[in-house]
């Protein structure tokens, strides 16, 4: 995955991300696809969650899965999840969850949605996700409606391991992948430079949709895995998303 | 076929054919019929995914067996475990679709299993 929060020479607050899934679930060879992601791609759908007759957030997501990896909630608040490897990974979690050794620990996507549900602030937000144990590490990522308002929070199960909030070295925008951000990437994934080298093209005073949507189907930020591209813009509260599909010649991850 | 860097500027607008249905889920209805029309209509690629987790696992070893038969004969159970409305909600996709409640229950911890 890779989720960027951006802000404009206004200060104006953008996020986005592309959904990539499926390494290691089976390689077609026949299509030179990977499986689950071509299997997940015909899931795909927004979900504007309502009560009391308005919106209360929007999410993309996947039929019949109740969590939520991508959300906004309009005036307030959007968040996104990456994968975040690891050998003490979700399964250890899993397994203290169905022997009920400890039920005081929450889903990953499932505590997005409480977020999504309850918080009011970004400042909330980032504080309840910083702090709920969980039972797998990931990265959660999130921006506000107010310039200056972007974090990328690195979760371990128990705690947050780093809080690396927009603005930090004068950065302009936050880009996150599938590793530690403050490490070097590894040579055989690294899709945080040339992230890093589009958002720099197109500079502060062009972020939009289109040219967050450019960089997204850029690759190898764009790759096999992909299966979709979210768009979220703060100010506004306003949702977009567009399956993906990597044509040939392009990265397997 | 070489891979190269790249940085686009053509790619927006996207092609219409790409963009995600929107659909409406109103948390005042009971968890677990608020996703009940969305499951039925999905069910079929719902399946879909779920058969591929299990076949893809056999092909590792058909002596995996035993975890397939888990998530028929255990997982089930665990809906009852989690936290509301999650639960209700899983039953209520399990009803609506017609897919077996383990199965259902195993493709909503996807990321808690395939972080390894």
């Amino acid at each position: 995955c890779t989720s960027i929060v951006a802000q404009d020479e206004n200060g104006k607050m953008y996020h986005g991300r592309n959904l990539d899934f499926g390494l290691l679930l089976g390689w077609d060879f026949a299509n030179d696809t990977w499986a689950l992601s071509e299997k997940l791609r015909p899931l795909i759908l927004q979900v504007n969650f309502t009560q009391n007759g308005q919106v209360l957030y929007k999410t993309t997501t996947f039929a019949g899965y109740v969590g939520i990896i991508t959300g906004i909630k309009p005036n307030h608040f959007s968040i996104t999840m990456n994968e975040r490897y690891g050998i003490q990974g979700g399964y250890i979690g899993l397994i203290e969850w169905i022997f009920n050794i400890n039920r005081q620990q929450s889903f990953v996507t499932f505590a997005m949605r409480d977020m999504l549900a309850t918080a009011d602030t970004f400042a909330s937000a980032v504080e309840y996700l910083s702090k709920t144990p969980l039972l797998a590490p990931c990265y959660y990522i999130l921006a506000g409606p107010e310039a200056g308002q972007g974090v990328i929070i690195t979760r371990s199960r128990k705690n947050a391991d780093n809080i690396t909030l927009l603005g930090k070295d004068n950065s302009w925008f936050l880009i996150q992948t599938n590793y530690d951000h403050w490490k070097k990437p590894p040579f055989y994934d690294d899709r945080v430079t040339p992230a890093t080298n589009c958002m720099n093209k197109y500079g502060a005073q062009n972020v939009t949709f289109p040219s967050l949507f450019n960089v997204f189907s850029s690759r190898p930020v764009l790759n096999k895995l992909t299966v979709y591209t979210a768009l979220m813009e703060l100010s506004t509260g306003h949702l977009e998303s567009y399956w993906q599909y990597c044509e040939d010649p392009c990265f397997p991850w | 076929q070489s891979f190269t860097d790249e940085c686009l500027e053509t790619a927006w607008p996207p092609n219409p054919t790409r963009s995600i249905t929107t659909y409406v889920v109103d948390l005042d209805e009971p968890a677990h019929q608020r996703w009940a029309s969305i499951a039925a209509m999905y069910k079929v690629q719902i399946k879909d995914l779920v058969d591929y987790i299990k076949v893809f696992v056999l092909k590792i070893s058909p002596k995996l067996q035993f975890l397939i038969d888990l998530v028929d004969t255990k997982l089930p159970e665990m809906a009852d475990t989690f936290p509301s409305p999650y639960g209700d909600e899983i039953k209520g996709i399990s009803e609506a679709s017609g897919i077996n409640l383990g199965e259902v229950v195993l493709y909503n911890v996807f990321y808690e299993i395939f972080t390894l």
